[in-house]
């Protein structure tokens, strides 16, 4: 048996936001600890990671099931729910669905078809950064949108204690530089100058489930994957994305 | 020239 409730169905939309902006399916790997996915984009160059605990569930209880949904149709579903809607998941094992129910002013039914898709066994690669820096969602996601005015690429660097976020275009280029005293951040443990370049568009949905007061994690070094991590709802989120190199 | 790395390379 799965069955989870969600005190804030909006915040629960986030998480799976986060996902459908990069992946198609999911697998949910649930048991009586709580929920985990892990998955790659198709094209392999972003991995993505979502655990939640069940201390982050109003109730919960579960044995271990794999879950595997389309996370377009989960998505549309997730978009119907109401600001103070409570969030029930639970799966029919009958009927092979996933019921999302969502009770506030009428209790709200979507049996939500389960698909094969199987749990990838995947774990976040262990890569020890030199750098990793803590920094508010809002300030780092103006400046990946100042960068998109300029290119479709950014390089995000650390260099003499500073975090930059450099994008040069043919003509113009765009650059935000975080000292370590700026209040955008919260904490800077730096071990070395590194750099890597990548995808905006990746990036940009990576960051796109958080707040602007929500806290990222970034991990960089150099030609080495960015890992970007926060919390959502009481859901940890991790994001891997592979750098673009100079060949 | 700039290219794209997948993450399986970092997958080791």
């Amino acid at each position: 048996m799965f069955r989870a409730v969600i005190s804030e169905a909006k915040e629960f939309k986030k998480v799976i936001d986060a996902a459908s902006n990069l992946l198609d399916e999911i697998c949910f790997e649930v048991n009586e600890e709580g929920i985990k996915a892990r998955a790659m984009d198709p094209s392999h160059v972003a991995l993505v990671s979502i655990d939640i605990p069940k201390e982050a569930f109003e109730e919960y209880e579960a044995d271990v099931h794999d879950i595997g949904v389309d996370l377009e149709a989960f998505k549309k579903i997730m978009n119907r729910a109401k600001a103070k809607d409570k969030l029930i998941l639970e799966l029919d094992e009958e009927k092979n669905k996933l019921n999302v129910i969502f009770k506030g002013a009428a209790t709200r039914k979507f049996a939500l078809a389960l698909y094969d898709v199987s749990s990838s066994n995947l774990q976040v690669p262990d890569i020890e950064y030199p750098n990793e820096i803590l920094i508010k969602a809002g300030p780092f996601v103006d400046a990946l949108k100042d960068a998109d005015l300029v290119n479709d690429h950014v390089t995000l660097k650390v260099e003499d204690g500073k975090f930059i976020v450099y994008a040069k275009g043919d003509l113009n280029e765009s650059e935000t530089i975080f000292e370590e005293d700026s209040e955008s951040i919260i904490s800077m443990n730096i071990g070395e100058n590194a750099k890597s370049t990548f995808n905006l568009e990746y990036l940009r949905d990576m960051t796109k489930a958080a707040s602007s007061s929500d806290i990222l994690k970034i991990y960089l070094g150099t030609d080495m994957p960015v890992k970007i991590e926060y919390d959502v709802a009481g859901a940890n989120l991790t994001f891997l994305l592979a750098p673009r190199i100079e060949s | 020239k700039a290219k794209q790395l997948t993450l399986d390379a970092f997958f080791k």
